[in-house]
């Protein structure tokens, strides 16, 4: 799955995701991906967020919608993703997946479980040429 | 200080990151929609750790279906697709579903019909490498899958499959360990 989040120089945020789903589904499964609070959110105001992983446990906890939430409430975006894929680990403590998490002035933050490192890609003014960030889980 | 614009998305998906830039940037016109558009088609096209796109990821009978959403912050509008079938462009087809229609989720055959309106081609999502992950998965009595509660073990056969009367205990579902990885995730 790519989960991606675009802010424009006048400040509108989209965001996305485009996938195939889980290897060796059950005909007619749909992941988190395209369920708006699941795989990704975004509003302008605030921010916007994307998720990858397990598309099966993270569509019950609506991660992006709760991680814009948090931003919504004055959360970094850091702080709000940790506090996002948190709900989930709580109860899932085997949960495979990421969050990306930008606010409305560009500042990023991730998290991830059930991987060394996540992966996740930037470009900005700084990086004009894409760069790859990591996040430790 | 804002560090706007901005493109990120998950994983080492650096070519739609940088193809999402280049739109972003190619005129002073706000096109964040068009950027994510063609940012995510980039992934489809490169078949991204064959998780995104056609040829990835077969189901139970070796099909492979997508999903996708856009999300457009300013209007709290949105489309999506999911379990499309036989159409290569999701991300396209879901952007069609957020300027072209008043509803938000469109599936199956039925997002397929949607998307052939608008001319997308149908055409066959099932690759060489989708086909032999799928035969390689037969192969191996149908392992891993994401049955339970039924008749054969699920564990070590593969289907159909009638309802069992021994349930598992549900308690224990939270400590499984994961089917996913890098490789093989929403």
């Amino acid at each position: 799955t790519i989960g991606m989040i675009v802010i424009s120089q006048s400040g509108h945020i989209v965001a996305g995701t485009s996938t195939n789903g889980a290897t060796y589904k059950i005909p007619g499964r749909v992941g988190d991906s395209p369920i708006p609070g699941a795989g990704a959110y975004a509003d302008s105001n605030y921010g916007a967020a994307a998720a990858t992983g397990d598309g099966d446990i993270m569509m019950r906890f609506l991660p992006s919608f709760l991680a814009v939430e948090q931003l919504r409430l004055g959360a970094s975006p850091e702080k709000a993703a940790k506090i996002s894929l948190s709900r989930i680990i709580d109860k899932y403590p085997t949960f495979f997946g990421g969050i990306i998490v930008a606010d409305k002035k560009g500042n990023i933050g991730a998290y991830c479980n059930g991987m060394e490192q996540f992966p996740f890609s930037v470009a900005s003014a700084d990086y004009p040429n894409s760069v790859i960030k990591y996040v430790n889980c | 200080s804002a560090n706007i614009p901005l493109v990120v998305n998950t994983w080492n998906f650096i070519n739609a990151t940088q193809k999402a830039w280049e739109i972003l940037n190619i005129s002073e016109n706000d096109n964040a929609l068009d950027a994510l558009t063609l940012g995510c088609k980039v992934c489809q096209d490169e078949q991204c750790d064959n998780t995104v796109g056609y040829g990835g990821s077969p189901d139970e009978n070796g099909e492979t279906t997508l999903d996708a959403l856009i999300f457009d912050g300013d209007t709290m509008d949105m489309g999506a697709v999911g379990g499309l079938r036989s159409v290569k462009n999701a991300i396209a087809v879901a952007r069609y579903v957020l300027e072209h229609s008043e509803h938000s989720f469109l599936v199956g055959n039925l997002a397929s019909a949607f998307a052939e309106k608008f001319g997308f081609p149908n055409e066959s999502l099932q690759t060489n490498f989708s086909l032999n992950l799928w035969e390689e998965w037969k192969a191996n009595n149908c392992q891993p899958n994401f049955w339970k509660n039924v008749f054969p073990d699920p564990k070590n056969h593969c289907g159909p499959y009638t309802e069992s009367n021994i349930l598992a205990d549900n308690t224990l579902t939270n400590t499984v360990p994961t089917k996913f990885n890098s490789r093989n995730h929403d």
